[in-house]
């Protein structure tokens, strides 16, 4: 899948 | 989700509710700069655009509405609310923050990792967040005594971000892809805004005395 970006923080 | 995260999440958690403890309890916003909450309003809007389009968690929804509330319901209780508006110390919260948002939306522009608006948005709000805090530095410098809430309340609000400076390191560690330059740098700006604070905060706490910040 995608790279795990940022967007996955608050 | 790593410990740092997690305890960067939950020290941003508990400074909001050290705030809205401070105002409900006392009825009072005095030495809160009403502007340094504003922008707080703007960074979670422009931030959580995903929130109804990309579903990660449920607890990374739920803490989006929860900040994103929270920090509303400080605003309109420092606008709205008979009691509490009139303790507001409105000739000390003279920051002109329109000039953050203004630069925070320019450099936005200018440095992003995709030219799209969520992109945009999103290192806007990175880059605000990083300067949302001075309104409220500036106005304790001004006000000179701390009180004990606001002055815990500036303490987890920067002691958050630095847990999340550990974060980042961890996942540069633990991630190959992980794309993470906007935020970090942008993150140690943040935290060091509040190391002065920090000192301070640190010798009150040492000699036991309130928090006296040099004018």
């Amino acid at each position: 899948g995608a790279p795990p970006s940022i967007k996955d923080e608050l | 989700m790593n410990i740092f995260r997690f305890a960067g999440d939950m020290t941003h958690l508990i400074s909001i509710v050290v705030l809205l403890l401070k105002i409900y309890a006392t009825k009072s916003c005095s030495g809160i700069s009403l502007k340094t909450q504003e922008l707080y309003v703007i960074v979670f809007l422009a931030r959580y655009l995903d929130l109804f389009t990309d579903f990660i968690s449920v607890y990374n929804t739920v803490m989006k509405l929860v900040f994103i509330g929270s920090s509303l319901a400080i605003v309109w209780c420092m606008r709205m609310h008979r009691a509490v508006k009139r303790t507001y110390d409105k000739e000390l919260d003279t920051f002109r923050h329109y000039f953050l948002v203004l630069g925070s939306f320019v450099l936005a522009l200018l440095l992003h990792e995709k030219f799209t608006f969520q992109e945009i948005f999103w290192a806007f709000s990175i880059y605000l967040e990083a300067v949302a805090i001075l309104p409220q530095l500036v106005m304790l410098q001004r006000s000179g005594n701390v009180d004990n809430l606001t002055g815990q309340y500036v303490f987890f609000l920067g002691a958050y971000r630095a847990f999340y400076i550990l974060n980042w390191i961890y996942r540069f560690f633990t991630e190959p892809h992980f794309s993470r330059w906007i935020a970090c740098l942008s993150g140690l700006v943040q935290t060091a805004f509040y190391a002065d604070f920090f000192y301070y905060y640190f010798i009150s706490w040492k000699n036991n005395a309130k928090l006296q910040l040099p004018a």
